[in-house]
């Protein structure tokens, strides 16, 4: 026997609306379910528009910073090259030892290790990709050796300290004057690192005052933490834009003088670039790069409702200007 | 909104590509200048 037609068995869960209102009475089962429902989902809706439009936002600021990075790195590699060049040019005998050596001392470190500075800056963003975790890994492997590097720094003529910002927190242990220069030499230890070795002296160039001479002794065996904050206010292109002292200093190590003044030049020969691993350089050169820095400018200012505002009002004076000059 | 939303969608792509790109670029300068640095020390 049968069952099925004489019980029914199902549970009718259908939420048709129309089947509610047709059971109960209107005034008793509100359209509020289905109002509800719609609300939820489209509150949901906006919750997801506004993550995107976050998430865009972050996208959109990591970009700009990273293009301000790059933007300072270029400006520091070209001025780097141009010092190399220089060097080439006064000392032609010189560098072929010396790439040698340095090329023989540094091949066993790897990539990782190679990316310095801006690798602890880019440790600040958050971006996911496989490299930059590798790049937040600190340099533990840097050996240190008695390297002596130095910056000259151009200076406001009202501005009568030592202090020169590279980014590194600086502890002043002592100060003295030289027979040399009438202007005193600060001695500077690097505060960062309590085993930080590196030491900076910071002296007035004698030829010119308003030119602070950085001589630096050693490496950091830390991430420059400040750095950052520099690039992004612009202290990093202040340095950049220094000019070079002529003061000499004695040291027994090797000393590197940075050029960071002079505009740019392709090397004087083309070997030296292939020497140093280049093709950097000629990435920046081409007109792909540059046509990518404007797109980035471009795209950067246009996002910008300020810079939208005040364009539109610069048209739009314009053109009431040239009304009333034709009336 | 689902156009709006597509956009926004394209948009965030379009970026974080463009992200992804100068981050390889960076990486590119940084191991030049590191190289170049190097080579001068």
């Amino acid at each position: 026997m049968e069952y099925t037609s004489l019980v029914d068995t199902s549970l009718d869960l259908n939420l048709n609306p129309s089947h509610f209102s047709s059971l109960v009475p209107k005034k008793e089962v509100p359209n509020n379910f289905i109002e509800l429902g719609l609300r939820m989902s489209s509150v949901k809706d906006e919750q997801a528009a506004s993550a995107l439009v976050e998430e865009l936002n972050r996208v959109s600021a990591e970009n700009k910073k990273l293009t301000e990075m790059l933007t300072v790195m270029c400006e520091n590699y070209n001025a780097l090259q141009n010092h190399l060049a220089d060097y080439m040019a006064k000392n032609p005998a010189a560098p072929s030892d010396s790439t040698n050596n340095s090329s023989r001392k540094r091949k066993p470190e790897s990539p990782t290790n190679q990316v310095m500075t801006i690798n602890n800056e880019r440790g600040n963003s958050e971006s996911s990709s496989s490299d930059e975790d590798s790049c937040k890994k600190p340099r533990q492997e840097q050996h240190i050796k008695a390297k002596i590097s130095r910056v000259c720094v151009r200076t406001e003529a009202s501005d009568t300290g030592l202090l020169v910002k590279d980014g590194y927190q600086w502890r002043k242990y002592g100060q003295k004057v030289t027979r040399d220069n009438p202007s005193p030499r600060a001695y500077f230890k690097c505060s960062h690192a309590p085993s930080c070795p590196v030491k900076k002296k910071v002296q007035r160039s004698v030829e010119d005052q308003s030119i602070l001479v950085a001589t630096y002794e050693g490496e950091h065996n830390h991430p420059n933490q400040s750095k950052h904050e520099q690039a992004s206010s612009g202290l990093n292109r202040t340095v950049a834009s220094t000019t070079l002292g002529s003061a000499s200093l004695s040291s027994s190590g090797p000393t590197i003088t940075l050029d960071l003044t002079t505009p740019p030049k392709p090397p004087t020969n083309p070997s030296d670039e292939a020497k140093v691993g280049g093709g950097g350089d000629r990435r920046v050169d081409t007109p792909e790069f540059q046509q990518f820095l404007v797109d980035q400018m471009a795209s950067s200012l246009t996002k910008d409702p300020s810079f939208k505002a005040a364009l539109a009002a610069a048209i739009s004076g314009r053109m009431v200007q040239q009304n009333q000059s034709q009336k | 909104d689902e156009q709006a939303a597509s956009a926004l969608v394209e948009e965030l792509n379009r970026v974080s590509a463009e992200n992804k790109k100068l981050t390889e670029m960076l990486t590119v300068m940084c191991e030049n200048y590191n190289a170049l640095q190097n080579h001068l020390a």
